[in-house]
């Protein structure tokens, strides 16, 4: 089992070196990674000795390889739809970047509770009602979910969502979640990533 | 120093203790934290070991020391001022959930660049207009700044923040920033998020 924390700096390899793609640059170092990602370029190289061999000796790493073996390692080289539940100032600002993102995970459904919101377009999405939340899901083999309604009815959707057969969730509400075995939370909060950073003053 | 990673769940660990604290309870043990928080319990209790002796043999933690040892250790036994600069969708989402919570992290003053935005109240704040950031940033002491403009915006305005004083950066724009030694720059990304995400699925 590769430790979470390994995992959580993948994705911030991979983007970094879709950066470097988009500059025509071939190869890179992990000294030069490590000081642009302001980590560590021994832990850099650990991390990724972990995948496989793929420093060339003297050149670095070459970046669209590497970048194509971390989408594979992170199962983005095939489309993951992903709903949404909550479309109100947090949520449309989450679907209006995913939209202008090229990354594998596509939210594809957007669900609220309000009347109100019902009908809205978000791009090419429609928000549609929460009675149509678990068939959405379940016709669309729907693995993974972000919660962005309030607090106090972030548990009662995730169990709506994990009952549809959603496994992985991306909860922005501030609760802790409830899920069974088998089902993973990720919770996401700016206040954790203020204090964090607070430490460094 | 002590690894970022370990920096990083501090504020999970204080955000949990925090809810326990909501509930009254007193003590809770590592076994407890570690389910929860679905992390290692062993790794809880390296972590908090590394800032001295907090555990009660048999019983656990005590909530309330703990809690305030982390937010200690943290530097948020002060309040902590914060200027946010572009206050679009996600801006606004971020003050208002800032608002909510009870955090030493406080967004207290609001600056974006389109005429139409000045003058725009959230809660108490009202938004400032680009030129006087770096009065205010001077004047109230300001070292930490969220940063949610347009990419193509975000290193000049990050430019300007660090020449007013500002030492730390939560950056939401899709751009690797360039920032001197001494300035700390953490990125938060949904993207990132929901690609470590899909390794588990
Ligand atoms: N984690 C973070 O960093 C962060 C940042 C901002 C906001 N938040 C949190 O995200 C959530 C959303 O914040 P916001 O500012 O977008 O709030 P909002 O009120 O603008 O949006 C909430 C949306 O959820 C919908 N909703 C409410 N109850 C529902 C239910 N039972 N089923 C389906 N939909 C329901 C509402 O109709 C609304 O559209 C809140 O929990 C807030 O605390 C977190
Ligand atoms: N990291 C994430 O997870 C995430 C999620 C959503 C959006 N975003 C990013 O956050 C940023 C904001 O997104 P949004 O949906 O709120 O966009 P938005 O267009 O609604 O808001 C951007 C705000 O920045 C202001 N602005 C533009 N140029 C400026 C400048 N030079 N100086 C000061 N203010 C300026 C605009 O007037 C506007 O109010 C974008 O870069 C977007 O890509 C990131």
């Amino acid at each position: 089992r590769i430790p979470d924390v390994v995992i959580r700096r993948l994705p911030v390899y991979l983007r970094y070196l879709q950066q470097l793609m988009s500059y025509d640059v071939d190869t890179v170092s992990s000294q030069q990674m490590g000081h642009d990602l302001n980590l560590n370029p021994a832990q850099i190289r650990k991390d990724l000795s972990i995948f496989g061999d793929f420093g060339v000796k003297g050149m670095g790493y070459r970046v669209s390889e590497l970048a194509d073996k971390l989408s594979k390692i992170l199962g983005l080289d095939k489309e993951i739809p992903i709903v949404l539940v909550g479309v109100g100032n947090l949520g449309a600002a989450l679907c209006r970047y995913n939209r202008y993102q090229k990354s594998a995970t596509k939210i594809v459904g957007l669900f609220d509770g309000h009347p109100a919101k019902i009908g809205q377009v978000h791009g090419s999405l429609e928000v549609r009602p929460m009675e149509e939340l678990v068939d959405f899901v379940r016709q669309n083999n729907i693995k993974m979910a972000i919660i962005t309604v309030p607090a106090a009815a972030a548990q009662s959707v995730c169990d709506a969502l994990v009952a549809a057969g959603v496994k992985a969730i991306l909860n922005f509400a501030p609760v802790l979640l409830n899920v069974p075995e088998g089902v993973r939370v990720q919770n996401s909060d700016v206040t954790v990533e203020l204090q964090a950073l607070a430490y460094y003053l």
